[in-house]
């Protein structure tokens, strides 16, 4: 589970910063699918870099399943993130000098698998984004969505309880997007994952059952969404 | 005028090389504003980056208002692109230690302007896309689409005769997109400036007067857009 409470992140910058999230109250229940949707600039990157333990608020407590996540250590913060949680950037974030196949792996380092089973592993995921041809380009020899779809086959490999989205099919066609989201709907549905997405697609928001809009840094509706 | 003639574009890689554009016919008339959609991985980037002269093909020829491009040197071509041309690139692109105003001046920089000119100009563009407060944060000060809208603002400020822009409103929520879309439109009517844009988002190719379908590197359908 997942618990903000009045949490504040003020840039610091000139003389009074600038205020991305004013205040944010929020509950993510294990296993629920929640979007995030709100204008370019309200806050949604810094939120979900927030419940991804990639940055600390300026005020405001965060629990995660219980434990406070501001009282934690570095260290404590890495294992979190490297075991529980899968996130996908915004700017997709590949390595220039891995090919798509070792930038999938990365994940794995942490959990002692073999080499071969690493590349199993990986080679599985790449194949869930429909890459498998494309395993052994490097980030600068391949399309922007090709990109983007290694990023999320990263977040995926490592079997995380919790998946953070920024913006997922944002460089992809339409076919290409419901392809990626039949995946991780069938991860969510198959393993009980908690997802958080942002987008600003209303289609890709429809697959999921809550909706969260931000405006100017904080909630303004959070609705269930009704299916069609 | 654009002309292009069986344009072939494989890139090394392996035995076989990866085939982007398995020869591309096409010709733009000056001040024609033509939307290009395809898949992931269909080769958009690939044409627009050879439209754009920052690319050479592998076979076929291309021709810039009547000269070839394929016989001309590398000078001739950094001149026609930073004068004649403004491109949006899908990655953003901005140089990571210079402010958005900054970042929008570079263009400029060509053309003789004196300092408080560049200023002035690269001020206004980032005021039509609705960036002015933000003029002096650092790219990695900025969301994704305000990233994106200041590349925009870049391409813009050059006054250019030729804009390419590879999914300008790929990190905007969709009031964002059509504020970004009537700068790009009243630039076109205003100044007849001839604007090729990549999207994967049916509504912004319906303010294009036509439309291109790549597949496999191929043209599959250029057909005009039908205005509701
Ligand atoms: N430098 C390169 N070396 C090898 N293959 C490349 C290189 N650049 C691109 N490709 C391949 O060429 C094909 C076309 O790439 P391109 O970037 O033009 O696609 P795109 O239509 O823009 O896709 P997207 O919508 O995902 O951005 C892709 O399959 C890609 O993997
Ligand atoms: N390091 C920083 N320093 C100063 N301001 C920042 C910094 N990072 C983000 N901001 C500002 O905080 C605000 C929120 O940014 P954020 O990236 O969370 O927005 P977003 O909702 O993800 O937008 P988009 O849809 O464009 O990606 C923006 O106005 C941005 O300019
Ligand atoms: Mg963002
Ligand atoms: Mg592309």
């Amino acid at each position: 589970t997942i618990e903000l409470e009045n949490i504040k992140k003020i840039y610091p910058m000139g003389t009074s910063g600038v205020t991305a999230l004013a205040g944010i109250d929020l509950t993510v229940e294990t296993g629920e699918m929640v979007a995030i949707m709100g204008s370019s600039g309200s806050g949604k990157s810094t939120l979900l870099n927030l419940l991804g333990c990639l940055d600390r608020p300026t005020t405001g407590n965060y629990r995660l399943t219980g434990e406070n996540v501001s009282a934690m250590t570095k260290t404590q913060l890495a294992a979190i993130r490297n075991r529980e949680i899968g996130f996908v950037f915004q700017g997709f974030n590949l390595l220039g000098k891995m090919t798509a196949l070792h930038n999938v792996e990365l994940p794995l380092i942490y959990t002692g698998a073999g080499k071969s089973e690493m590349a199993r592993r990986a080679a599985e995921a790449l194949g869930w984004v429909g890459l498998t041809r494309f395993s052994h380009h490097l980030p600068n020899q391949l399309s922007g969505g090709q990109q983007q779809r290694v990023a999320i086959a990263r977040a995926l490999v490592n079997n995380p309880t919790l998946i953070l989205a920024d913006e997922p099919t944002g460089a992809l066609d339409s076919r290409t997007s419901l392809e990626i989201m039949a995946v991780i709907q069938r991860l969510h549905r198959e393993r009980g994952i908690t997802i958080v997405i942002v987008t600003h697609e209303p289609e890709i928001a429809g697959y999921c059952q809550r909706l969260i809009r931000l405006k100017d840094g904080c909630i303004i509706s959070d609705q269930p969404v009704n299916r069609p």
